[in-house]
Formats: structure tokens, sequence, C-alpha cells
């Protein structure tokens, strides 16, 4: 019932993701601030499917040269595409501080007993400024198979980019230099090469008392 | 007009894209 409900291809689900902050409030104890979050969800078959996107739309946010979404989309699957707005929360109090820890965390099962690559590329104006490879392998967990990418930590860019949105004076401003922030993340088949998940992400800030939010879309190409 | 120049408001996306959940 996943497919077509949330972010899951016919090969690999993805279960959670969330990047974070951590500050120790005291020795023994964290206070865990999450800028975006996708929680686990069991969608059923009575479920509606996703909102589609035409991902026609978006392909100027990403990279769209060589191996950009467009090259990505024609290989296929389809079924592998997904958009997700994000409005990130803001709201945590940023000190400079080495003892605050800029995280991402996320996971994925599978059926299949594989070695995964995930890509996550950062772009500016559609153009990737830095990228992040990271290969997981699987456990095998109550009859499917996990890839957990646990605490990985955020990269100096982006905790840069952070503290300098933070410091914009209007949330109308911050959404601004967000509609040329864009996030490409690539699940795939280590050794086939073949694409398991394509993530695209969009921003805007939180104007919620609740926290980060966020809306999936299936990208398709009418 | 270049894709590129066209704000994301102006662009064929659902009405929902503009709508933030108010979920706890």
């Amino acid at each position: 019932p996943w497919q077509g409900r949330s972010i899951a291809s016919s090969r690999l689900r993805m279960l959670e993701f969330s990047a974070f902050l951590e500050q120790p409030q005291d020795p023994e104890t964290f206070n865990k601030h999450l800028f975006v979050h996708i929680g686990q969800s069991n969608p059923t078959f009575s479920d509606p499917y996703l909102e589609a996107v035409d991902i026609r739309q978006i392909y100027d946010k990403f990279p769209e040269k060589k191996g950009g979404l467009k090259e990505l989309f024609e290989k296929g699957p389809p079924n592998a595409f997904f958009l997700v707005k994000f409005w990130a929360d803001l709201s945590a109090n940023l000190q400079d501080d080495s003892s605050f820890f800029y995280g991402v965390s996320s996971q994925y099962e599978s059926s299949e007993n594989m070695i995964i690559t995930s890509s996550t590329k950062v772009c500016s104006f559609g153009k990737q400024v830095v990228e992040k490879v990271e290969t997981e392998y699987a456990r095998f967990e109550n009859g499917r198979y996990v890839f957990r990418i646990h605490r990985s930590p955020l990269c100096e860019y982006m905790i840069n980019f952070i503290h300098k949105l933070k410091h914009l004076p209007e949330k109308y401003m911050m959404n601004s230099v967000l509609e040329n922030f864009t996030i490409l993340q690539v699940v795939s088949n280590r050794d086939t090469l073949e694409t398991l998940l394509c993530v695209a992400y969009v921003f805007e800030v939180s104007t919620s008392e609740h926290g980060a939010q966020h809306h999936i879309y299936r990208l398709v190409k009418d | 007009t270049k894709q590129d120049q066209v704000p994301m408001r102006k662009r064929q996306l659902p009405a929902s894209f503009w709508e933030e959940p108010r979920l706890p």
C-alpha cells in the first residue's frame, strides 16, 4: 500500500528522514531540534495516492546537465521519483558552539539484500554546490532489510547556510533565499547503479507552532 | 521565457504546495 502513498519505489521505501540540531543541556541530556522531519507512516489501501507534480515544472531547480534530474527520470523507474516540500522549523536558538551537533538521519527498507549508495546534492540556483555520497549495508530485521544512515554530520556549507538564513530579519526574505535552494537525493544500488529512490527537496520556513511540516508529491511526466 | 526566470508561484503546482500543514 505504500507505493504511490509514501516515498517508496518497488525496490526501496524511505521510513524516516530528519535533519536536526542537538544541543547539550547538561552532561546527560540533549535538546534535539528538528529542522525538517518525515516520520514513519503506515499508509493503507484506503488512503489516497500522493498528489502528482509534473517534473518539468522543477527541472531548472536541480542540476540539468549530464546526470541531472531529466536524465535520471528518463532512465527511470518512474515510480522512484518524489518531490518533498518542507516547511523547515528555524525557531531554534542557534549559537556558535562546538558542542552543538548538526546531523541528518534517515532509514530505508527493502525486500532485497543489497548495498545502497545515497548521493545528496545541495543546489543553489539549480547548480550543485556540494555533494555527500554515503554507502550503507543492509541489516536483516523482522523479515526485511533495513538501511540506516545514522547521525550523518551536516556539512559546513549547510551549517553556515542555516546560520545565515536565521540572521535574516523577515520570513519572506528567508523564503526568497530558499526559492533558489534545493537538495536532490538519489539512492541507488551500488552494484547495478539502478535508481532506487530519487527525492527532490524544496523549502520554505515554517510559520507553524507545531514545528517542521511537509507535503510529499509523486513526480510525473504527463 | 526561460523556466528559471519563472517564480515558483507562477508555475503549475498543486494548491497544497503553498499550504503549510497545521498538524501538531
